[in-house]
């Protein structure tokens, strides 16, 4: 028996909106512990990794492990049918389920959806990620890191992200020419200036911007966001989810051939 | 110009 009721499941419709565009179809994998995902995209470019605790979830039973193998783009046709203010409850009484049971209620429980997601059977290549201290971690907000890449992009398709004690700068160089973004420290008690720098190696990696913003169509599941990156490494994008877990990008850099 | 990497270069399959 799985069951777990999400009291906000407007947090499991922006998690589906913000992966939708990156990977097809994911293996979840539910656990006493919680929920977890990781999926590349198709060109092995790009990787992405979710955990979900079960302390997040209103409710939450997992009586023995399980792996969910669901279709991201039925799945998200399924959560359109889903209310912003609705709490989502995921279930299935079998254990090898061939479909997995969706409920959205509203608040005042005077409107029920349910409906039944068939499941794929998904090989899982899922890659083993070593928890990496990275030696230049910037904390930003998500907002402001997504406007760089959406300006930048137009540009150029890569950007060469160079960090320094005081400073991360954004690089890029195109056929109509050339632009950087320096942005620096800054302790500012308004979230959307707020720059956190702990620069222990300062780096310099390029990477496609392309991936970058779609990673960035998760803004809205956290107002910050953290580069991670240590030299001839993926960058990781992490945006956390309050009280619930993380959802984590890794991009593969670009090198000079 | 720069070539892209893949992620399965840095992490092995489990």
């Amino acid at each position: 028996m799985f069951e777990a009721k999400l009291q906000q499941g407007v947090i499991f419709k922006k998690i589906v909106d913000a992966i939708k565009d990156l990977v097809k179809s994911v293996n979840i994998d539910a656990s006493t512990s919680g929920l977890s995902m990781q999926a590349m995209d198709s060109a092995h470019v790009a990787l992405v990794s979710l955990k979900l605790n079960e302390n997040g979830f209103k409710d939450y039973r997992c009586d023995r492990p399980i792996t969910l193998g669901l279709s991201i783009e039925n799945l998200s046709k399924i959560l359109k049918c889903a209310g912003n203010d609705d709490t989502i409850t995921l279930q299935t009484d079998e254990e090898e389920p061939s479909s997995l049971k969706f409920f959205f209620e509203n608040q005042q429980a005077s409107k029920i959806s349910e409906f039944s997601l068939n499941l794929m059977s998904l090989d899982s290549e899922s890659l083993g990620i070593p928890d990496t201290d990275y030696s230049s971690v910037i904390q930003m907000s998500s907002a402001e890191f997504s406007r760089i890449c959406k300006e930048l992009s137009s540009i150029s398709e890569t950007v060469e992200i160079e960090t320094s004690k005081e400073s991360v700068k954004f690089s890029v160089q195109g056929d109509i020419g050339a632009g950087s973004i320096t942005v620096k420290n800054n302790q500012s008690d308004k979230d959307v200036d707020r720059v956190d720098l702990q620069i222990d190696q300062p780096v310099k990696l390029t990477f496609a911007l392309r991936y970058l913003n779609m990673f960035n169509k998760a803004v809205s599941l956290s107002s910050t966001v953290s580069l991670n990156m240590s030299e001839e490494n993926p960058l990781m994008v992490e945006y956390k989810i309050d009280d619930l877990g993380s959802l984590r990008f890794y991009l593969a850099p670009k090198i000079s051939d | 110009s720069q070539c892209q990497t893949c992620i399965d270069g840095y992490y092995l399959l489990n």
